[in-house]
């Protein structure tokens, strides 16, 4: 499926 | 959130506060590279966009940090380049932070998870970030010498980035989340700090001053 690509660091 | 990247953000913050009491109290940037503090604060900017693109309430605490982060960085650019730029060291502070942003910015369109425009931005900050301590490195090595206060500036932002690593081997091993770009400019951003790891460890920390071998 389609995978919310998302940089979750600051 | 891990104990590791919640040092590294305190340390991060740490180096923020330390650099701009320096400045503050001293009334004076001498020894501080204007160009990495700039560099730092394009870094955010281009990172942390998404604040001015869709303002979201300040639910939580990393929106609140982005915040610090940018204005902190804006904050210290405006004492070295106004408020203080008679004790700007200008003739040392002399790398051409070109040779930096170009070579990122290029990098970032080649090497990408996702060729769109808040993903390019997102890659060269991080780039950026990996190099934008040089201008820093090749001040002190110029003028020889760093103020203690300075060393405990540069000793805290590279620390912030080395417990990171520990955050992503923490990451890898319990969430199994990778983020190559980040790790490797992590990885060499790191590396960049060794030697100066090294004269911290071997010298300010016995309370001797850091000097260069001219």
């Amino acid at each position: 499926g389609y995978y919310k690509y998302k940089h979750d660091e600051l | 959130m891990n104990i590791f990247r919640l040092f590294g953000d305190l340390s991060h913050l740490a180096a923020i506060a330390i650099l701009l009491l320096k400045i503050w109290k001293t009334r004076s940037c001498a020894g501080v590279s204007g160009k990495t503090q700039l560099l730092f604060a394009v870094c955010f900017i281009t990172r942390y966009i998404d604040l001015f693109l869709h303002f979201v309430s300040l639910y939580n605490t990393e929106k609140v940090m982005k915040l610090i982060y940018i204005s902190a960085s804006v904050f210290t650019c405006y004492l070295i380049f106004f408020k203080f730029k008679a004790t700007y060291d200008g003739n040392h502070d002399s790398m051409r932070a070109e040779f930096l942003i170009v070579p990122a910015a290029g990098l970032a369109c080649l090497i990408n998870t996702k060729f769109d425009a808040i993903e390019i931005l997102w890659t060269f900050s991080i780039y950026l970030e990996a190099v934008a301590i040089l201008p820093q490195l090749f001040l002190i090595s110029k003028t020889g010498e760093a103020e203690t206060i300075t060393s405990h500036y540069l000793f805290a932002q590279g620390s912030y980035r080395a417990l990171y690593i520990l955050n992503w081997i923490y990451r890898y091993h319990y969430e199994s989340h990778v983020d190559t770009i980040a790790i490797v400019a992590g990885v060499v951003q790191t590396i960049l700090y060794c030697d100066f790891f090294y004269l911290y460890i071997t010298k300010v920390v016995k309370g001797q001053k850091i000097v260069l071998p001219a």
